[in-house]
């Protein structure tokens, strides 16, 4: 049964993107079957691992629209073995105005999901950077969220505000929803700032905080221009090695080998 | 009368936030009166002028709600002469969903600004990384519209689609929209990817980028941990040097001295 986890953060261009994709991608290469679900109508999870955006292909909207659609349909392998992605395109921009008036509008993607959770070990949904009915129902369907936190001052302020809005979700519409961790992505060890990120992250999250940082590396944000993972595009660089280290950090705290 | 600019990109993390900041705040260092307008519900831009949001003072979504409730009421001055601001604060969060069963949803904004359009020189539209309703609002409320685009392969692959709802914003709900121009952000000469988006851009849309670029700086990240403009921060620094630039470019190309 796949253990379901969701990127969020509302603050923009904090790293959930590519953690989604270099995370998955890893859980992949240590033979973990993995689905990576792209709710984010910019489709950059989608184009990230080698796939158009393409609105004539249903997505998870239309999944939750109609009981009728098998997700077995949506689903696309990806160039990397034991990846599959159900992928975006722009059109799902328009989907949230149209949830809104949907009886249980907040729990529309968990039923998809459960269609699905045998024949994966890892589902990993990517989100885009607001609070919105998509999100929420990432949050609804996932077992736990993992909050990508740059080491920027915004990044930081705005956690707080986050974190409130986990709790609320989990108070109500899905209880045993986790922290499975923060997570600090583009981390300069030059930067006074970024130090004072980390060092202020640790100080009040304490365990929360993930042990792996992921460090500034022009190579993660080479890779999605030739739409592939930083695993396939230089598996030696430091990227790549920050990720594969976050996925045994995450089997490690799972007790999985 | 005042130029209404909108910042506007639905890519996180661009620096829509710092740009709408640092060009009001170089605006008003030339004795432009300038307002600033958060429609953000993290309220970046009201937290680095100075100001700390707060969800009992009224915001731009209780104008829009309460013809009663007057825009002078809620504007706030900011410790920097001629810069002024309608703050932004978590609650405006909850909006968007509100927003979807009101008439003429998308012309919400407009009116509000309307009011106070002859006591500025400029007002400055921040906003979140969303076409959501609040962005349509402050698109159909402006004049003009920067695109920031950082310069990195996804804030590229995002383009296009915006311009097109741009353009769609154009055909119908407000005509007299023009693009401002598209400003190049986080620039890093040292990076072979920065160096192809910069070509990339001035290629494919030739004068609709500005001359101006914005560097990559430290002092601009760590500008909003002291809530400052990095005008006032540092004002020797490239990133206060490049916002000035752009505020020149503006004026320049809009015939003002
Ligand atoms: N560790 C890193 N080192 C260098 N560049 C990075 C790193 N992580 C992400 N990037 C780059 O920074 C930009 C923002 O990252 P990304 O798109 O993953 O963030 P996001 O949170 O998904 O953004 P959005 O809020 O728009 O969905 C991208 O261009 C990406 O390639
Ligand atoms: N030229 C620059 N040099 C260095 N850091 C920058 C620069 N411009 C912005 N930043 C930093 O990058 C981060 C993202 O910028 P900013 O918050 O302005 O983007 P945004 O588009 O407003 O984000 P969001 O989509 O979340 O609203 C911030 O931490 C900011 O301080
Ligand atoms: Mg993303
Ligand atoms: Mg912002």
């Amino acid at each position: 049964m796949a253990k379901i986890i969701c990127l969020a953060n509302q603050k923009g261009g904090v790293g959930k993107t590519t953690t989604a994709i270099n995370l998955a991608a890893s859980f992949a290469a240590l033979e973990y079957k993995t689905l990576l679900v792209d709710t984010d109508p910019q489709a950059n999870s989608t184009s990230g691992v080698g796939l158009e955006p393409d609105e004539e292909k249903a997505n998870i909207y239309d999944l939750i629209l109609d009981d009728e659609l098998s997700v077995h349909e949506v689903i696309e392998h990806t160039p990397f073995p034991n990846l599959d992605i159900i992928p975006s395109a722009r059109d799902l921009a328009g989907a949230e105005i149209e949830m809104v008036g949907m009886e249980n509008r907040e729990r529309l993607m968990r039923p998809v999901l459960e269609q699905v959770r045998d024949d994966y070990d890892f589902i990993i949904l990517d989100c885009s950077p607001s609070l919105g009915l998509l999100t929420v129902n990432s949050l609804v369907a996932a077992d736990v969220v993992i909050i990508p936190v740059q080491c920027e001052y915004y990044a930081l302020e705005g956690l707080g505000n986050l974190i409130n809005t986990i709790s609320i979700v989990q108070r109500g519409l899905n209880p045993k929803l986790q922290i499975e961790g923060i997570l600090l992505t583009m981390y300069d060890k030059r930067l006074r700032l970024a130090n004072l990120v980390v060092e202020d992250v640790r100080k009040h999250f304490k365990q929360l905080a993930f042990g792996t940082v992921i460090h500034r590396n022009i190579k993660l944000s080479e890779a999605p221009s030739f739409r592939m993972p930083v695993l396939a595009f230089d598996a030696t660089c430091k990227g790549a090695i920050n990720y594969m280290n976050l996925a045994r950090e995450i089997l490690d705290k799972n007790h999985l080998p």
